[in-house]
């Protein structure tokens, strides 16, 4: 099946997500 | 006692594994045999997706800001941090040894590596590990197959690029097994130049 990869940067971003806090 | 399935929420970004924080503390006087190693580690939560690892870990202390002998794991959901667990019981790990003042930052960059499935290696990796102790900190990475050369290649290159390591750094290796027959974690590794 396909891998969900995520780079760092995308991560990051994902933190200050308001769903995140 | 069963846990209730944990899933990402709606419009989360899902991970490609759940995966489990756990806690371990130990007082040096203790000896570490297998029983009281099991019964400090203390699992404290476990996420699915991007969105909800970000919540559990702004909400943990930071590990650099641990004191004494303790250690955060973050491993593969179904996966305990021993090495006597059966998909970790043929592998092995790389140790990074760290100055006092780096643990957090490492900490985070290889969760993020980890979650993000950077490592590029299949179902090798079962889980990553900060040791706080009172000389030096340890990060360190555990992997399935020890004697699987081209994989655990491919991790220690991971490793030096996510975490921007100076060709200099020390890297070594330690198979579980030799973890049970030596007792210890951390002696009589194997030093990869």
């Amino acid at each position: 099946g396909t891998r969900i990869i995520y780079d760092r940067k995308f991560l990051m971003e994902c933190r200050n997500s308001p769903v995140a806090r | 006692a069963k846990r209730k399935a944990v899933t990402p929420g709606a419009g989360e970004h899902p991970l490609q594994y759940n995966y489990t924080f756990w806690y371990s503390r130990r007082t040096p006087s203790r000896p570490a045999n297998t029983q009281s190693y099991e019964q400090n580690i203390k699992q404290i939560g476990t996420v699915a997706s991007v969105e909800q690892f970000w919540r559990f870990y702004s909400h943990l202390v930071r590990p650099g800001d641990l004191t004494g002998h303790s250690d955060f794991h973050l491993f593969k959901e179904g996966i305990k941090p021993m090495w006597e667990d059966e998909a970790n019981k043929n592998g092995g790990k790389w140790i990074i040894r760290l100055r006092k003042g780096l643990a957090s930052r490492f900490w985070e960059n290889i969760i993020l590596a980890m979650l993000g499935e950077q490592f590029m290696v299949g179902e090798e990796i079962c889980g990553v590990v900060v040791s706080i102790r009172f000389q030096e900190d340890i990060i360190s990475v555990w992997n399935k197959t020890a004697s699987d050369q081209a994989t655990t290649a491919r991790i220690r290159d991971t490793l030096r690029r996510v975490l921007n390591l100076p060709p200099s750094t020390i890297m070594e290796y330690k198979t579980h097994t030799d973890s049970i027959k030596d007792n210890s974690s951390f002696r009589n590794t194997k030093i990869a130049v």
